[in-house]
Formats: structure tokens, sequence, C-alpha cells
């Protein structure tokens, strides 16, 4: 593996989103790691919507909350393509779900894995290589007053409460870290993105890493 | 100001700056993390993870690679 990987330096990771006061994180992850694996298979990067997610997936709740997984689930099951973050925009509101023809959509989800990588994060770092942005789970209650840096303490494993994209890693420093794309703006933290340690589980980022097949 | 939404959001940000000492008395090296003021500094941890913390987990399998250092047979 190399000691750093970051797929935005591929191009391939679109810009940090806002879900504002609306508990869609799950969301943003999925259709993060889709439209990065889509750009990855060679198609250019186009912004997917989340709105569709939020209205459509249906074993979840919106803007109440859901599951990356269960959200995968749906997308493997119903076939139902994504159409472009401009056809279907982003409200930080559940609403109804809009159905467009096949015809319409950019991209489905083929398969997808869901794995625990605790206690195995370098497997997790040839995951990330080999498939492309990870969709995970966090805890990240004291992600309310971060700022930057490595997350090394203060929140734990099997807690998780929010999602996120796991874009990078870099091990070349004292402290080696993940690259996480967060959902919270570019005002937060590394200008949307959180720093967590390598190799000990910190905020349950290997817990469940879920990555999509195109 | 003066009202009690002022006074509320006054309280939780008093209440961040306790955490940030807190949180950040842990930081040692120049590279880990730092807590201070940001967006959510007025929200009450509860506001926070009700409106911003909305992922629930399903249990994921352990990633076939692991070696146990068991053997049977």
């Amino acid at each position: 593996l190399p000691a750093k990987f970051d797929w935005r330096d591929k191009a391939v990771v679109a810009p940090v989103q806002n879900q504002q006061a609306c508990g869609s994180c799950w969301a943003f992850s999925v259709v993060g790691a889709v439209q990065s694996v889509h750009a990855i298979d060679g198609s250019q990067l186009v912004e997917l919507s989340v709105q569709q997610v939020v209205d459509c997936s249906f074993q979840n709740e919106g803007c109440n909350g859901g599951s990356p997984v269960q959200a995968l689930k749906w997308l493997k099951q119903s076939k139902m393509k994504l159409v472009p973050q401009s056809e279907y925009p982003y409200k930080a509101k559940t609403g109804i779900c809009h159905f467009f023809s096949q015809s319409h959509g950019v991209v489905a989800v083929k398969n997808f894995t869901a794995y625990d990588f605790s206690g195995q994060e370098e497997a997790m770092m040839g995951h990330l290589v080999e498939h492309g942005p990870l969709a995970a789970i966090v805890d990240a209650v004291s992600w309310q007053d971060y700022l930057g840096g490595i997350i090394q303490h203060h929140c734990s494993s099997q807690r998780s409460n929010h999602a996120v994209l796991v874009v990078g890693y870099n091990t070349t420093g004292d402290i080696p870290y993940w690259i996480v794309q967060n959902s919270w703006g570019t005002t937060w933290g590394n200008e949307g993105y959180v720093y967590i340690k390598i190799g000990s589980n910190v905020c349950g980022i290997a817990d469940s890493v879920a990555a999509v097949f195109l | 100001a003066n009202s009690e939404e002022f006074d509320l959001r006054h309280l939780c940000f008093q209440n961040a700056t306790k955490r940030h000492a807190y949180l950040n008395s842990f930081s040692t090296v120049a590279q880990s993390a730092k807590y201070g003021i940001n967006q959510f500094s007025d929200f009450s941890q509860e506001e926070f993870r009700d409106l911003y913390l909305g992922a629930s987990a399903d249990r994921a399998l352990l990633f076939p690679g692991l070696k146990t250092g068991k053997t049977e047979g």
C-alpha cells in the first residue's frame, strides 16, 4: 500500500456539502461514495441527488436519520438510478419521493459490501485504494467542537451516530490518519474534512464500512 | 438581547467553552485535534445530536481477512 493515498488527487471526490439542520448524513455518505466510484469508472464527476435518497429510501427516516447500509440495500434492490443533484436539488427536509424514468438517471448500484474492519485498519486502507471512497459510520458527538487536527480521543467505537465518507489516508507523519469528508459545510473542521487517527478504531471509523460497485 | 432565547444561547456558549478546555487538555502534540468555537457553539449537545447526527448502524460482518491466530484440528 502507498504510504499516503487521497482520492481527491484523482479529481473523483465532489466538493463538501452541507446537510444543514437535517439528519441526512447517511444519504450524503452513500451518494458521495456512488458519485466517486462512478467517476473512478471513467465517467465525468457528476454530483448526484442526495434528496432523492432522503425522500425515496423508505426504510430510512429522511431527515430523522437512517443507515447507509439500508440505503445501499434499497439502491441495490430497487435498481433505482440516481439523478443529478441539479434535477432533484437538496432541500434539507424530507419530501415526497419523485420518480424519474430510468433513462433520466445517471447510475444505479449493482452491489455493495459492508464490513467491520475493527482491528484491521490496514485492510481497510487496501479496500479504500481498491474500491474507492468508503461510506462509514462514526461516533461524532465530540465533533460539535472540532476545529481541525487529528482526532485521537473523546469518541468511542460501537456508539455510532453519524455517517461520513472516507476519501484517503496518510501514514507518513508521527500520527497516521484517515482523511474523512463530512457534510457540515466547508467552514467546519479542515475545510469540511476531519482527520482521524488510524489504528485503534478511533470514533468507530472501522465499525461499519461500505464500498459500492456500479 | 435580554430574550429567553438569548439567555439559552449564551448558556450553551458558556458550556461549550468549558468543554473546549477539557477537550484540548488531551491535545499534547502539534498535530492533535483542536476544539473551540465554531458554528455549533451555541447549540446544546442535545440539540446538536438531534439536528446533525442522524445515522443508525447495522452490524457489519467482520472483514474476512482477520487472522485470529487460532488453528483447529
